[in-house]
């Protein structure tokens, strides 16, 4: 799966 | 930042912080799981491997800290400084049972192959079951003081808020983290029973929740 992460998630 | 997720961070402050005070001005923790909170701790630990490595802002930051600085509190305090009012007789939930297909599923489905992904992966899978050995604590005693109802509801308003704001952020710009979300869901789904009796009994002003 390509990483939709933006991390700016807690 | 949205006003869902805004509530949700909130929410989720608010019940760790009542779950602190609970214990700590009762000084007991009769009723509450350590092993769930062991595995908030866990939580915490392998999500925000980054708080050092990637600043994204001081609330994330801040907030960060603050969860971990009080999860590992509330595990000295049950473990440590109270222990004698830990109830282990009746959190007896087999932990493993939890982290043994979470640990498997994280390596399997992941966004990336790399530590720190797996690591977020694995707590975010984590997250969605860490509160049934308390919540089968709570069937096998057959009850729960009010303020530990409270703590389980904001707990509970918390991810399903956080699934609110997946959806504003999948129209407002198309983000969609399918992990967090399907375990969002997961998670949000294991709380509904409790919301049923927390808002019939709790609410009608029950000084604690016994269940049927």
């Amino acid at each position: 799966m390509d990483n939709p992460r933006k991390k700016d998630e807690l | 930042m949205n006003v869902f997720r805004l509530l949700g961070d909130v929410s989720h402050l608010v019940a760790i912080i009542i779950l602190f005070l609970k214990i700590f001005r009762s000084k007991s923790c009769a009723g509450i799981s350590g092993k769930s909170q062991v595995l908030f701790a866990l939580v915490f630990t392998t999500r925000y491997l980054d708080l050092f490595t990637s600043f994204i802002s001081i609330y994330n930051t801040v907030m960060k800290v603050v969860f971990l600085v009080l999860s590992y509190a509330t595990v000295y305090l049950i473990y440590l400084r109270f222990r004698s009012s830990y109830d282990s007789e009746s959190d007896t939930f087999r932990v493993e049972f939890l982290l043994v297909p979470v640990a498997g599923l994280s390596f399997l489905e992941n966004y990336d192959f790399t530590p720190i992904e797996i690591l977020w992966t694995f707590s975010i899978y984590l997250e969605s079951v860490a509160i049934l050995p308390q919540l089968f604590m709570i069937t096998k005693t057959g009850e729960a003081e009010s303020i530990t109802t409270h703590y389980l509801f904001f707990l509970g308003l918390y991810r399903a808020l956080y699934l609110a704001n997946w959806v504003w952020r999948y129209h407002t710009e198309g983000f969609f983290d399918q992990i967090a979300v399907v375990s969002g869901v997961v998670q949000t789904i294991f709380y509904c029973d409790f919301f049923y009796l927390y808002v019939t009994k709790v609410l009608k002003g029950n000084s604690k929740l016994t269940l049927p």
